[in-house]
């Protein structure tokens, strides 16, 4: 069957977000501890570690998020999981002109028979 | 078409390596089609430079003047090939080691292992993909890498999905259909060789499914471009 595309992904506005919030708050602390041992990461000074784990907790939303928009993967903790989605795209990645109008000026490649 | 096709299974394909904090995933995946297509014209895989192109490649899109491959700051796979003709090839990893930053030109003709024959575009098509994957090697393709800062394993096919390019990764092969960790669904899916380390994603490979009912999911289909190495003896 196809999965609903539509899915409930806020939670409800009843009064338990709090303790879910303060849930998530020790959940990423006791994460990003087992992060920084995994990966080898040391930071500048108390306040650079904070703002780090800070973009690791929405980096934890985002993966969470991921998991349900792309549920025949699995999606986590991975060693970008303390860059913001700018800091990962400037650092890591690097297609420039990206799409077909920068490949106008190459030849196509012959049609190759695919049956048989 | 095999069902399956995977050229690490034959010996095309080097190992992962690690782009680190530069925008240099263009060179990877040029060098990464080319070691592919050297393989085939020569039997040996040698493992070629990313920082001679990093360095000295800075050549421009032909239909796009103000597009040219640029160091950390990004480039492009088809204007990369265009540099190695012009420059007469690559030399090896171990004569050109990679740096992470651009660095000046230290290029020794004298040192060449590669050169690009030719190089052209694949259209649109997945069974064409597939098709000059099988008959050229490794393909470098470009890809919208938005789901992957946080992909550890699996088929990735996500509902939604941007198609603008912004990384560019190498196509070795390709699955009939893969086990999904999640509600074991069966997802014929294109085999990715990235440039961020063994320790990302199944060793450095990301796979991203493919089929009629998915065509050109995150881009993958939409800048596929095969090189052809001259055959040394």
């Amino acid at each position: 069957e196809e999965d609903a595309l539509i899915e409930q992904v806020v939670g409800g506005g009843d009064g338990d977000g709090d303790d879910r919030e303060l849930g998530e708050l020790l959940d990423a602390e006791a994460h990003f501890a087992s992060f920084e041992r995994r990966f080898g990461r040391t930071y500048r000074d108390a306040g650079e570690r904070a703002y780090r784990l800070s973009v690791f907790r929405d980096n934890l939303r985002r993966a969470r998020r991921h998991q349900r928009l792309d549920p025949t993967a699995a999606h986590g903790v991975t060693k970008f999981s303390d860059l913001t989605p700018a800091e990962f795209r400037e650092r890591y990645l690097g297609l420039r002109g990206g799409g077909r109008t920068s490949l106008a000026s190459t030849a196509e490649a012959p049609i190759l028979p695919t049956d048989g | 078409l095999p069902a399956d096709f995977d050229w690490r299974e034959h010996g095309a394909v080097g190992p992962v390596k690690d782009q680190g904090s530069c925008g240099s995933c263009w060179s990877f995946s040029t060098s990464g089609a080319l070691e592919g297509a050297h393989y085939l014209a020569t039997g040996k895989l040698e493992v070629l430079s990313e920082q001679q192109m990093v360095d000295c490649d800075h050549e421009c899109d032909p239909s796009e003047s103000r597009a040219c491959d640029s160091g950390c700051n990004g480039g492009l796979m088809t204007t990369a090939f265009s540099y190695l003709m012009k420059s007469g090839g690559l030399q090896s990893e171990k004569d050109y080691p990679y740096a992470g930053r651009e660095n000046a030109c230290k290029f020794d003709k004298s040192k060449i292992v590669a050169q690009v024959k030719n190089f052209s575009v694949v259209s649109a098509n997945e069974d064409q993909i597939a098709a000059n994957l099988v008959k050229h090697g490794p393909l470098a393709i470009g890809i919208n890498a938005v789901f992957m800062q946080t992909y550890i394993g699996g088929v990735s096919c996500p509902y939604i999905c941007g198609k603008h390019l912004d990384h560019g990764v190498l196509l070795v092969g390709y699955g009939s259909a893969g086990y999904a960790p999640i509600r074991f669904k069966e997802k014929p899916y294109w085999i990715i060789k990235n440039s961020w380390g063994e320790n990302w994603g199944e060793n450095g490979y990301y796979k991203i499914c493919r089929g009629p009912h998915v065509q050109n999911k995150c881009g993958v289909d939409s800048m596929v471009s095969t090189v052809t190495a001259i055959h040394t003896s």
